[in-house]
């Protein structure tokens, strides 16, 4: 049983489990980004489903992943330019302050909870920011006696 | 030789996925089905409570999307489009590996699995701390569909989580965000009217309220004007709200509201019930002594029954039936073509009968005919005191229900009771 002392389970804490590893220097930044999409757009889609026959071990594809993402990364390290561009990038789709530089508001917002699927991913235009239009009913409903409410209305 | 296995295996799940009309990667069919595997059952909730809360996850889709989900438990896996599992570290034959306590807590596919990383403390809705479930949940379904990460504040689809706020729900672009890809909800509906209703302020003054409810078979959505939208959680089965009424369905709903009278009716086949709004539910003896439900025949005289739909028109006093291409009322000269009452504005644009709702709405304060996915209004007084050639109760060009009604959409009838 994974521990906990409070009635609803909210400090049930993990067994065996260990941190996600945090994002907390350029290195990581840079990992971070290129897992995303930042760097180069992801091909999300090549699943490797583990069969008797295609036999990627474990070992294998943490080797491959790790050599990938160091490869770019290196690639990467030597042309800081690249760098500073998927940085400024995240940080103008996160909403921060767009300053090249990885300061602490972006080592806040990289080591948030978040999806695992890439932000950028191959043959989509990515991400999406704004592209639909806001509400736009035709007609002018400030006559009406609804009183239904705004989005605080609860399901 | 990995490759041409690995090709393969994309290839016979890419099958289930279609271009879109908009050229975008979604499910070429409507009905999904999905499961919680088996071996990946979370170690932090009930195995029902995970259940119940994928449940929601999709219904809320269903709710703003002409997508059904229903969930299957009996067929072979490979026949279940979307599966979905919890798992740690490397997990479910999977080869993104979750990274522990923090950071990512899920990952989709559009070929149909998602992933929930069992390091994170997902919780159930409402509860204050931890990961909400059920919005990761709705999440990575959007990923599923073919949706991206959108950066806007509120959208659904934002990467980062976010702290539930109270209750969260689909806003605008990520309904539009959905419907870009499968389509805006259409389909007939049975009635449509605006429901008065009486209430006393705390100070004793009596004010009248409306609602707008939009009927088709056994279910029924509020909607909510002033949001452009149905009521979150609609549909909602009809006799939850409307006791008494048939549950599979009526024809029309009337409301006689005049000086002398204020009756509500609904029709249904050969007879029609008066709705008792004080209590709620139908009479089953009204003040009068008359029992319902009764014949149309019975209570008007000379209207031929069943009929398609009905309205009480306030500027006359007169109910208008509706059947096939005529229009009836009780009064001498009647019963008409429907062309004749209600004349094309533009030639050749007219529902020409078997109307499925004709509907007074008191936002608009105007009369609409429904007939499918379409609608004509009828011209007001005001249109034809801005365009005088206006012919009388004609008909305006006909415009898509869905354009100026939105989101009333279906769920699968096993979601309507979670």
């Amino acid at each position: 049983e994974k521990p906990f002392h409070n009635r609803d389970h909210s400090d049930m804490q993990s067994l065996n489990s260990h941190q996600a590893q945090a994002v907390t220097d350029k290195y990581t930044a840079e990992l971070f980004l290129s897992r995303y999409g930042f760097i180069e757009p992801v091909n999300w889609e090549e699943v490797q489903l583990e069969d008797s026959d295609a036999s990627f071990s474990g070992d294998f594809l943490d080797d491959l992943q790790a050599t990938i993402q160091e490869g770019i990364s290196v690639a990467h390290l030597r042309d800081n330019q690249a760098f500073i561009s998927a940085l400024t990038e995240f940080q103008r789709v996160s909403g921060l302050p767009v300053t090249g530089v990885f300061d602490e508001a972006t080592k806040v917002a990289m080591n948030k909870p978040r999806c695992g699927v890439p932000d950028k991913e191959m043959g989509l235009t990515n991400p999406v920011v704004a592209t639909v239009p806001e509400s736009s009913g035709d007609f002018d409903f400030e006559n009406s006696t609804s009183t239904s409410n705004n989005t605080t209305t609860v399901r | 030789r990995r490759k041409r296995h690995l090709a393969g295996l994309i290839s016979k799940t890419r099958k289930k996925r279609d271009l879109s009309q908009t050229d975008h990667m979604a499910f070429s069919k409507k009905v999904l089905k999905w499961r919680l595997i088996g071996e990946g059952y979370s170690s932090q909730l009930t195995i029902e409570d995970q259940r119940y809360i994928f449940r929601l996850a999709f219904r809320m889709w269903s709710e703003v999307s002409p997508l059904e989900f229903v969930e299957d438990t009996h067929a072979p896996l490979e026949d279940v489009d979307i599966r979905l599992g919890f798992g740690t570290g490397r997990h479910l034959g999977c080869n993104q590996k979750f990274d522990g306590t923090g950071q990512e807590f899920a990952h989709a596919w559009f070929l149909g699995d998602i992933h929930f990383d069992d390091d994170e403390h997902f919780t159930a809705p409402n509860v204050g701390s931890g990961i909400s479930l059920l919005k990761v949940a709705v999440h990575e379904i959007g990923h599923v569909l073919g949706l991206p990460h959108i950066y806007r504040p509120g959208s659904i689809m934002q990467p980062s989580y976010l702290p539930q706020e109270s209750s969260f729900e689909m806003n605008w672009m990520d309904r539009k965000a959905i419907q870009q890809l499968y389509g805006a909800c259409k389909g007939r509906f049975d009635t449509v009217f605006d429901w008065i209703r009486k209430e006393k302020t705390p100070y004793g003054e009596v004010v009248i309220r409306f609602n707008t409810y939009f009927m088709r078979d056994g279910w029924y959505w509020l909607y909510e004007n002033r949001n452009n939208r149905t009521r979150y959680g609609d549909p909602v089965p009809l006799q939850t709200g409307w006791h008494g009424i048939p549950m599979d369905g009526v024809d029309a709903y009337v409301h006689v509201w005049s000086r002398k009278r204020d009756a509500v009716y609904f029709f249904r086949g050969t007879q029609f019930w008066k709705y008792d709004s004080e209590n709620d539910q139908v009479f089953r003896q009204d003040p009068e002594g008359h029992r319902y439900p009764r014949l149309i025949s019975e209570g008007f005289p000379g209207v031929p029954s069943p009929i398609d739909t009905a309205f009480y028109d306030r500027r006359d006093s007169h109910i208008y039936f509706f059947k096939n291409n005529l229009v009836s009322v009780m009064a001498s000269s009647f019963p008409k073509n429907i062309r004749d009452v209600f004349p094309p504005v533009v030639n050749r644009d007219h529902p020409d009968g078997n109307i499925d709702a004709a509907y007074f709405s008191y936002t608009h304060n105007a009369i609409f005919l429904l007939k499918g996915i379409r609608f004509w209004q009828v011209v007001g007084s005001r249109d034809r005191w801005q365009r005088p050639f206006l012919p009388r109760n004609g008909l305006l060009p006909h415009k898509e229900v869905d354009q100026h009604w939105f989101d009333i959409c279906n769920v699968h009838p096993t979601a309507l009771k979670l």
